[in-house]
């Protein structure tokens, strides 16, 4: 895929836990 | 995963040393989730000191003009009045970073390089950096889809200015070559 990600996506990143 | 991997840098003018000795890369990344890791825990751009830059550039791309990808390119630079240092200025790089990680440019998207961020008491300047100066198609498009996700009023412009052109002249003098 192209891995074009739009803003709003992106933001719903940052604060998610990290899987471990 | 990002489309391709990214680097951040950072620029701390002490004037005891040398250009290219205050530039230092921080970290590369080329995840999501790795860019949130880092923007979380760095200072915003409004935290740092007169003199201070970020750049964010595609790896193997230095945030110098004479790199290779670069020395051909220029920048579309916004200028922020002195007083949106407090209002706009962290999302306003917070944007540029996510337009380029997000490669938002569509078929475009390779020409552009990376962006720096420049905090200074005159007034703080964001520039977003392209490979090709002289592709007027690229360099329109960039400019025009730049803007719009910065959301800047259609009355406010930016012009872009070949790197060739600034680095012979003081900022002020270097011309547009192009403007939207």
């Amino acid at each position: 895929g192209k891995k074009q990600y739009d803003r709003e996506f992106l933001l719903d990143f940052q604060f998610l836990p990290a899987c471990v | 995963p990002l489309m391709t991997s990214w680097a951040l840098w950072f620029f701390k003018n002490e004037r005891s040393r040398a250009w290219r000795e205050n530039l230092q890369m921080v970290t590369r990344f080329d995840t999501v989730e790795d860019f949130w890791a880092l923007y979380n825990n760095i200072k915003l751009p409004s935290k740092l000191s007169p003199g201070c830059d970020y750049a964010l550039f595609r790896d193997g791309i230095e945030p110098m003009w004479e790199d290779s990808s670069n020395k051909r390119g220029g920048r579309w630079l916004v200028s922020l009045a002195k007083q949106l240092r407090h209002l706009d200025l962290d999302r306003l790089w917070l944007d540029t970073m996510l337009c380029l990680i997000g490669e938002g440019f569509g078929d475009y998207g390779p020409d552009v390089c990376g962006a720096v961020v420049n905090i200074r008491t005159k007034g703080d300047k964001i520039a977003l950096w392209t490979r090709e100066a002289d592709s007027q198609a690229s360099v329109m498009h960039i400019g025009r889809v730049y803007k719009e996700r910065l959301g800047l009023s259609m009355k406010a412009t930016i012009g872009y200015q070949a790197h060739a052109d600034t680095a012979t002249k003081s900022n002020s003098l270097a011309r547009n070559k192009f403007v939207v």
